[in-house]
This record gives C-alpha cells, structure tokens and sequence, in this order.
C-alpha cells in the first residue's frame, strides 16, 4: 500500500489523530453545518436576516434598519424626554414581550429578574413562565414538589392560561443573575 | 506630510462643529440645511480651495476619529462595551455622515464622476490609514474605528435616493477595490472586520442580487479568493488555533449563505475557489462543489440502477466563468500541449509532462497545483469537445483511446504519490451536479480504476473520493454517484483490494459509507 | 511549517481575536434599546 500521506494509511492515520485532538476535527471530518444557527431549509432567502459571521441566530426585526423618510427620525427631539428603561415600571405584558423579543441579549435577563421579583418562575423544561393562582389552594405539597392551578404564560396566545400542574421544584429556574458589569 | 500651518486646528475646529450639528436636536438625521452652512464654514475656512487640502482635510479628520476611539478604548478599558462603543459611535458616525453629504452633493446631481471621484478619494485615505495604522501599532491596532466608518458610509451610500441609486454601481466597484486594498493578507488585524464587511446582508444584498446582469459577481469572487488565500497556510496546518478556527467558521457561514439564495454564483465560479482551498480543506470544498442551479431537479444519487449516461443533463456544458486555458504557461508547453492533443505526438511529450509540473523540492510546495488544476480542466474540456465531433458521446468506452487520455494515464502513472494524489484532486474537482464535465470526469476517475497497473493507483483514486464522503455533508452529486458506481459495479472488483481491508476503521469505514450509499 | 509572513500575520490576527467586531458596530446607534449580547441561560428561548 502507500505508504504516506497520500494513500489510505494517511487518511487513517489522521482520523486516529483527530479522535484525541479537537483541533484536528474540524478539517478531517468537518462539522455539522446544520448547527451554525441558519436555517438551511428556509425557503426564503438567507441573506436578508443573516447576522454576520459570528451571529448564532439570524437577525431580530428589531435589528434591520429600514430606510424612512427623515422626519420619522424624532430621537433627537424627544431622547430627552424619555424616561429611562426601568423595568419595574412595567406590566407583566411588556416584561414579556421584552423576554420573548430579545433573546441572547440583556434585556431578556433583566426582564427575566423582574419576573421574578412579581413571584413568576421560569420552568427550565417546559420553558414557559408560571405563577400560583392567588388564592388557590394546593392539592399536594411536599418537600420536592407541589401539585395545583398556577398561571402559565402563554407565548403563542398572549395570555394568562389557568391550568393544574405537578410542579418539580427543581425544575425552576432560581433569581436570574446578572454580570455585574451589565449593570 | 508638512500640513500647512493651522490645518490640524481648522480640522479639528470644524469637526468638533460638525459633530454637534449632527447631535443637536434641530438638525436630528437629515441635516440637509446644517450641511448647506457647514460646507460655508469649510469654505470659509479654506478647506475646499485645492484637491490637495481636501485630501489633508480628510486625512486629519480620519486620524482624529481614530485616535478619539482610541482613547476611550484606553480610557475605558473597564467600562461596559456598550457604553465604550457607544462613545466611539458618537464621533464616527457625524463623520460618515458628513462624507456621504460631500459625496452626495459633489457636483452636478448628474454628474456622477466627481461624486465617486470624491469617494475613491475618501476611501483610499481612509484605507491608507489603516494600514498605516495597522504598521505602526501592530498588536495594539484596534478595527473598531475602520470598520464603523467603512460600514456605515456604505449603508449611508445604500440610501434608496434617487441620486445615490444612479451611482451605486460605482460604488459597489469603490468598495471592493478598497476591500481588495485592505484584504486579509495586507492587514491581517483587521481580518475579523473585513469579513464582517463582505458578508454584510445589505452588501451581499447589493453585490449578488441587486445589482443588474450579475455585474457584482466577479469582484465578490475576487474578495473571496482573497479570503481563502488568506486562509491557505493555515488552514494547510491542519491544526487550528482560536483564532484561526472563527475566522473558518465565520467563512463557512458565510459560504452556506451563498449555497443557499446563490448557488449559481458558487457554481459560476467554483474553478477559481478551487484553485486557492488548500486541498486538505475538504468540507469547505464540498461546499462549493455541492451548489447547483436552483431550476435544477438532481436525480436522487441512491436511485437504484441509475442510469448517468442517459440523464438529459450530462449533455450540458457548465459555465467556467475562470479562462483556465490561460492559466497553461510557458507558453511553449501550451503549444506543445496543443500540439500532442492534436496529433497524439510527440510521445516524448508525455515524458516531460511532470517537469512542467513540478516546481520546487520544498514540502507542501514541490507541484504547481494551478497548473495541474488547469491541465486537467483543459484536457478534459478538449476531450469533451473531441468525443462530440465525432457525433458520440463522452462515456467509458468513447474517454478511452485518445489523446486526452494518454496524458491522464501518463500522470496517474508517471506522478509520485504527492502529484498523483494533487492530479486525482484536480479530476475530482470536476465531480459536481449533473453536466458534460461531471459526467466525463466521473468517467475517467472509474476508467482510471479499472485500467490501473498498480493497486497504489486505485488505493489512491479511493483515497481521494473517500476522503470527500467522510466529511459531514453537503457532498457533491457527482461526487455520490462516482462512488457508488465504483462500489457497486462488479468490474472494478472494490472489495477484493487489500487497502478496503487494511485496518477496522478502514473497513467500518468503508461498510458505513456504502450503507448509507446504498 | 508557516512562513515567516504568515507567523506575522497570525500575530496580528490573534490580537484582533480579543477584540472582535460586536454587532452593534454594523448598525445605527440605537441610544434607547441598545443592543447587548449576553450569554442567556440554554433553558431560554434563544431564538
């Protein structure tokens, strides 16, 4: 056989050496590109919403500047008379719509603290956001978990939606965090 | 250099000035009236008298902005990025936009030279800067500043104005000559920025899609073969540092773009990309190999008893928009070339074939990959053109016996296994969708299998193919239906060599990769 | 084995490694709801 690099030994010789060496993967037996955050089976163009080389995700509504006409440019006129973004102003709504439109930034963390200083939990394997019922009382309650009616946020129909529920405490997310120099 | 005396002042005097027009709260975006009087000031003040105080004016307001930028990074090293940048935006972006009023309003509305003449002119300085910069600092150079500027004076050029609109063409050339100036391997610190650039939305939007008659699409091949250039060295080290491994896969997100809303472009000028990957860079490779023309239906490759040679499409020639046959030099050897393919002689053409080949006895760099890459497209194509002047078709029987074949055979033979295995590369270039050149080079890969006179030739044919299927995908039409043709048709004998058999993996290997063929 | 210009050229690019381009420096300036990439815990939406 062929005794270099060149022959099938070669090859074989540097799949063994990437099976130990993840720097070597990448070449020797690619990626998945499906993984890289764009959504290969759209059948809309790609490039209109990509975010960049580096961009996880395609770009937010939010992201993409239309040309408008100047006059609609007002920030200049009223920036000051803004108040400043304090989410505990907020209701419950806006604190959503702020979680459900700003992933992978700030905002959705900060909306996500403020959530749950109002008593909402993020569940981390339902990923949707619940609240006892006021006034209701629990069916079961133990150590680890709990059973009764608690308020989920529902995403799709912009609602509150009662519903009973066996409640995993370690399934809820605890008070989200926040780098302090994101403050 | 030697500014006139007070220039920097007069700069940085009306600079500040213009700053704080752009903020002010009358003049908000548009700043049509405020510029009128700007441009007053800049009279006044003697800024536009000469070409030659222009080009200053510009150069120092440039370097002020750089520098301002510089020092909130140095000043601000501890504070929240987004404050930090949002400072540098606050000076760069009244700049962009006092150089997109100049540009919009040099001249005659009509006239469209001296705007762009403005521009080329705004951008080389900008440029110039850069690499200066780039030089002087070195490790220190921050990309921040130039890429906002480039960026953003771009968008400002994109305005949909009727103006801006009539010159867009141009400016689309400007920028890519700039880019082209300031490409990976010139300024190699702001790589992260210039791909950044050309992979913007709107400027892929502009250069590929909206711009008429695909009049984009050469110089975007350009800024791409720029690119992989860059990338060569190290990706032919195989082993990736951090760095290198984000710019790569910042490439590969960028090339699924194409492959997906334009795959023409990819199939257009795949010859070109091909010529600079390094040939170990097997996936990105695939990836331009696997586009093919969005009106296009491909025969499932898994079809059982596909039969290629009747397929419509193989009947197609592709659009090579590379003139490979210039790429041949000396020029004597394409005369000589010319010659043998003509006549089938001198046989002593054929001996000679490697020295033309082979350039140096440095490792990695012993062949003239283009000119192999361009040899075999060559003969290949002539082959094609030959077989159908005599009214026949290119398939196993028709390949065989020629000219063209004669010089394949030779290299496949004559070649060491390095040249072999860069001549086996060449040929499976070709192994794209459904057309005349994937057809009769999938033909003479299987030809060349069958008629080896060593089992180190086929071992090598496998090699080549195997290693292009290993990769996670996409692959190549052509490339599927060549390997299954060679597993699965009785006469080439596959599963008797010694190399299917040389190891497990290599046999797993083999059994997994014809599962999924099968 | 890299050339001597590439060395020099990866020196420059690993610089620039530690300060990529962030998404906000190809777009407007938006002073009121800036954007501010954080590294969200998996269990959130991301997209």
């Amino acid at each position: 056989m062929v005794n270099d690099q060149f022959g099938i030994v070669g090859l074989l010789t540097f799949i063994r050496a990437a099976e130990t060496d993840p720097n070597l993967v990448s070449l020797a037996l690619g990626q998945d590109l499906t993984a890289l955050g764009l959504n290969l089976n759209s059948p809309d163009n790609l490039y209109p919403t990509f975010g960049g080389p580096w961009a996880e995700q395609p770009c937010r509504p939010q992201d993409i500047d239309f040309h408008v006409p100047p006059e609609y440019l007002v920030n200049s006129a009223i920036r000051d008379k803004l108040a400043g973004v304090k989410f505990t102003r907020y209701k419950d709504d806006l604190l959503f719509f702020m979680f459900y439109n700003n992933c992978g930034d700030v905002f959705q963390v900060l909306a996500a603290v403020e959530l749950y200083n109002r008593e909402w939990r993020y569940h981390t394997e339902e990923k949707v956001w619940i609240t006892q019922v006021p006034g209701m009382v629990l069916l079961e309650k133990t150590s680890t978990y709990e059973r009764g009616t608690y308020y989920f946020f529902d995403v799709h129909n912009w609602r509150k939606v009662a519903k009973e529920f066996h409640l995993d405490y370690s399934k809820l997310e605890g008070r989200p965090v926040i780098q302090q120099s994101m403050h | 250099y030697e500014d006139p005396p007070g220039l920097m002042e007069k700069t940085d005097f009306l600079l500040r000035d213009w700053i704080g027009i752009y903020h002010s709260q009358p003049s908000g975006r548009d700043s049509t009236k405020a510029f009128s009087m700007f441009v007053h000031q800049m009279n006044v003040h003697g800024i536009l008298k000469t070409d030659d105080l222009i080009t200053r004016f510009f150069r120092l307001s440039t370097q002020l902005c750089v520098e301002a930028v510089y020092r909130n990074v140095t000043e601000g090293s501890a504070s929240n990025q987004t404050v930090l940048r949002t400072k540098c935006y606050h000076t760069l972006d009244p700049f962009v936009r006092l150089i997109a009023l100049l540009v919009k309003h040099s001249g005659d509305a009509s006239n469209a030279t001296t705007k762009i003449h403005l521009l080329n002119k705004v951008l080389g300085i900008v440029a110039g800067c850069l690499l200066q910069d780039h030089e002087q600092r070195a490790g220190d150079f921050q990309q921040l500043p130039y890429h906002r500027i480039f960026i953003m004076l771009f968008l400002e050029l994109c305005s949909p104005e009727p103006v801006l609109e009539t010159i867009n063409y141009q400016v689309l050339t400007a920028y890519c000559h700039t880019l082209h100036i300031l490409r990976p391997s010139k300024a190699a610190g702001f790589c992260y920025a210039w791909l950044e650039l050309i992979s913007h939305r709107v400027f892929i939007g502009r250069m590929l899609a909206i711009t008429p008659q695909q009049k984009g699409w050469s110089m975007y091949a350009q800024l791409l073969i720029d690119l992989f250039k860059y990338l060569a060295p190290f990706l032919r080290n195989a082993e990736l540092a951090k760095p290198v491994t984000m710019l790569y896969k910042g490439t590969l997100r960028v090339l699924l773009v194409l492959l997906h809303d334009f795959p023409e472009f990819l199939c257009d000028y795949h010859y070109g990309f091909c010529d600079v990957i390094p040939p170990n860079c097997i996936q990105m490779r695939n990836l331009i190999l696997s586009a093919f023309p969005r009106n296009m239906r491909l025969p499932d490759p898994f079809t059982p008893n596909l039969k290629v040679d009747v397929l419509q499409e193989i009947t197609y020639s592709p659009r090579v928009i590379t003139n490979f046959a210039t790429l041949i030099t000396p020029l004597q050897f394409k005369k000589d070339l010319d010659s043998y393919l003509k006549q089938r002689a001198p046989v002593t053409f054929l001996s000679e074939l490697r020295s033309n080949l082979q350039v140096s006895n440095e490792p990695g760099m012993r062949y003239n990959i283009p000119l192999m890459n361009a040899l075999v497209m060559y003969v290949g194509t002539q082959a094609i053109g030959y077989i159908r002047n005599k009214s026949l078709t290119p398939n196993m029987s028709t390949i065989a016996h020629s000219a063209h074949m004669d010089i394949f055979q030779n290299l496949t033979v004559d070649l060491d296994t390095e040249g072999r295995y860069l001549f086996l590369n060449a040929v499976a270039n070709q192994l794209r969708y459904p057309n005349s050149h994937t057809h009769y080079f999938s033909c003479t890969l299987l030809y060349l299998f069958a008629e080896a006179n060593t089992e180190a030739i086929q071992e090598q044919i496998t090699r080549v193919l195997l290693e292009r299927l290993i990769v996670n995908r996409p692959h190549p039409w052509g490339l599927l239906i060549t390997f299954i043709e060679l597993i699965k048709n009785p006469s080439y004998k596959f599963w008797n060599h010694e190399f299917v058999h040389c190891a497990p993996e290599i046999e797993k290997l083999f059994e997994s990769v014809a599962r999924s063929c099968m | 084995p890299l050339q001597k210009e590439h060395q020099a050229q990866f020196q420059m690019m690993e610089s620039a490694f530690f300060h990529m381009p962030h998404p906000s420096d190809s777009e407007k300036l938006r002073t009121y709801l800036p954007r501010s990439p954080y590294h969200t815990p998996p269990y959130y939406l991301q997209s």
